[in-house]
């Protein structure tokens, strides 16, 4: 799609030998246009096309590729080094049980993701014990526990109202039941809602969750930066669980998220099954936005 | 920049940035700040005559105006809320019954989400709270069968109201946009007409997918309006604005909290605000 459109606008610099800043605008514009309609935040598609315009004009033209290949080279790169060029591993390190925190907005696929996770890591020869401190959507408790119980796996449920007072209660079960991680389903809430990210702060300081992730729906727009940053700076976090890519969002979501906040991608979430959570592949993600 | 001096580009540029950051796409932002070069307002008038294309553009859709329902119907009122995964179907589900039950409707509720684990158990706790009945069935069981069970015990009791919940899906997956076709048919079939609205739950978070979404849910399940959900947070909903333009639907209502009273009817001259920010 954007490297059909790419090489459409870029055959004016056929026949020439550099890549021609004046024929270079017209491909700049398009992409613009391109990364803007693929949801990628409108100041980190100005920092793009910038890199891109320095790359593109600074480089010499490779002998096997014309000008307008080049460009095109140049863009792929750029965005697949952006998406975070290695595969970062989730990493649980300390006393066990390691405490895994998932947060995120409402509905972006906290409760289902803690049952994949779960999933994997006990697919790895981890023994997790999943619990939901989410004591204010209906039936969220429930929820966690079907999921864990269709996922074959370990689930807190004890009388405790308050999510400090379930995840004590949660911590000291797995400890007893020699569980080495422990995923902690919260609420969802939205980052201007100063008393929910109070209380996500809270929960982080009393319990020095080994990992925080923040699970970000993939069909989101121009505003996920906003709330994927206040969490950082709130609650704090060690990577990003995108979710819903197995529809045909373009996914910009993932290159605002990762060049503003310069956390990792760990996974990718492709359906409603706990057995639907994928790596990440950052050139995947980048042919996706690139279409 | 004088109010009575012709705009400038940079004030033109920094409206676009505006629309665009709200979501509105970077094509219809285009057209709507090219518009306004048209018109060549001034400074001042510029913001006001971008105002006015906005509000016109949402405003136009036809069923926009449509009724609510009233009490004392002779057959029930029947709404199915459609839309992806987690964009607030189940709790706007649970606000409609509660604004419509304020103005004197009975309502009765159908669990149609046979698939996601607890989706029965959530919209009945709702129900519970406003003392509304669910129909509902067993688990993995057909969705159909509970939009059709839920119109004949509205029928039957002289429900004014049924609100049928259905499960988040991808637009993406033929087979879950059939399953909604035949929910849909399911409706016809108990009460002539139904379902009187289809209305798709958007998140407000949602970017540019949020069209095809539109689109897809449009062809498959006859969407006839939008919800607006979760315009409470820093999104504005900006998608809304290129659905109503493109596709002719009207935004019915906007979701602004996670309670039953967090529903408010549409608006279009302070969405237009909120977007222009
Ligand atoms: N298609 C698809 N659906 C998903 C994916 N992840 C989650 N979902 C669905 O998205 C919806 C919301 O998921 P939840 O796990 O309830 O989301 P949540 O973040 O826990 O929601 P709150 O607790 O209300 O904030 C459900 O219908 C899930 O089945 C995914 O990767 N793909
Ligand atoms: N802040 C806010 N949260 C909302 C709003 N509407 C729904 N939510 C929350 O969004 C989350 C998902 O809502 P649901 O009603 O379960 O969404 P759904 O579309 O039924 O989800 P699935 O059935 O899993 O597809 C819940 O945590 C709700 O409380 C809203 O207007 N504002
Ligand atoms: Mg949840
Ligand atoms: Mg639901």
């Amino acid at each position: 799609q954007i490297t059909e459109r790419l090489q459409r606008t870029l055959r004016a610099l056929r026949g020439t030998v550099h890549v021609d800043e004046k024929a270079l605008e017209p491909a700049l514009k398009d992409l613009r246009m391109a990364l803007l309609e693929a949801d990628v935040n409108y100041g980190v598609v100005k920092e793009f096309l910038a890199s891109v315009r320095e790359k593109a004009l600074g480089e010499q033209v490779m002998a096997s590729l014309t000008p307008g290949q080049q460009v095109i080279r140049v863009v792929n790169e750029e965005m697949t080094a952006l998406l975070g060029g290695a595969q970062v591993p989730l990493s649980l390190v300390g006393p066990s049980p390691h405490v895994v925190l998932l947060v995120g907005l409402q509905g972006a696929g906290k409760t289902t993701t803690a049952a994949k996770l779960g999933h994997f890591l006990r697919r790895k020869g981890h023994s997790p014990m999943l619990a939901s401190v989410d004591v204010y959507r209906p039936a969220a408790r429930e929820q966690l526990l079907q999921v864990a119980k269709s996922a074959n796996l370990a689930a807190f449920e004890g009388a405790a109202e308050t999510p400090q007072e379930i995840a004590d209660a949660a911590q000291a079960a797995a400890r007893k039941d020699g569980h080495d991680v422990l995923l902690l389903d919260t609420a969802g809430r939205l980052h201007v809602d100063e008393e929910m990210m109070a209380e996500a702060a809270a929960l982080s300081a009393a319990f020095s969750p080994c990992v925080t992730l923040y699970v970000a729906d993939s069909l989101a727009g121009q505003d996920a930066v906003n709330s994927v940053k206040a969490f950082a700076d709130r609650v704090g976090l060690d990577g990003i669980i995108l979710s819903k890519l197995d529809g045909d969002s373009r996914g910009g979501v993932a290159l605002s998220i990762v060049s503003v906040t310069g956390l990792p991608v760990l996974f990718v979430g492709v359906g409603e099954k706990f057995g639907d959570l994928e790596t990440y592949h950052p050139d995947r993600i980048a042919s996706r936005i690139l279409g | 920049l004088l109010p009575s001096e012709k705009v400038d580009a940079a004030t033109l540029e920094s409206l676009e940035e505006a629309l665009i950051s709200a979501d509105v796409g970077p094509i219809t932002a285009a057209e709507l700040v090219e518009g306004l070069q048209e018109a060549a307002p001034t400074g001042e008038e510029t913001r006001r005559l971008l105002r006015e294309s906005m509000v016109r553009i949402l405003e136009a859709p036809e069923n926009g105006n449509r009724a609510e329902p009233e009490p004392g119907r002779e057959t029930p009122w029947v709404a199915l809320l459609v839309g992806v995964n987690g964009s607030g179907k189940t709790t706007t589900t649970a606000k409609l019954a509660a604004r419509f039950q304020k103005h004197g409707c009975s309502i009765l509720m159908g669990a149609a989400d046979t698939f996601r684990a607890a989706a029965v158990e959530q919209l009945c706790v709702w129900g519970e709270r406003l003392d509304v009945p669910v129909v509902a069935h067993q688990s993995g069981g057909d969705p159909a069968a509970v939009v059709y069970d839920a119109c004949a015990a509205g029928s039957a009791r002289g429900a004014d109201v049924v609100l049928i919940d259905t499960a988040g899906r991808l637009h993406t997956k033929d087979n879950l946009m059939a399953e909604l076709a035949k929910m849909h048919r399911s409706a016809g079939k108990v009460i002539d007409g139904a379902p009187d609205e289809v209305w798709l739950v958007l998140d407000a978070t949602t970017g540019q997918n949020g069209l095809r979404q539109a689109e897809d849910f449009l062809t498959h399940a006859g969407i006839t309006g939008l919800i607006l959900a979760k315009l409470d947070g820093s999104a504005r909903g900006g998608v809304a604005l290129s659905i109503a333009h493109r596709l002719s639907l009207p935004i019915r209502y906007v979701g602004t909290g996670e309670g039953t009273d967090d529903l408010e009817p549409f608006d279009p001259e302070a969405f237009v605000d909120g977007l222009l920010g």
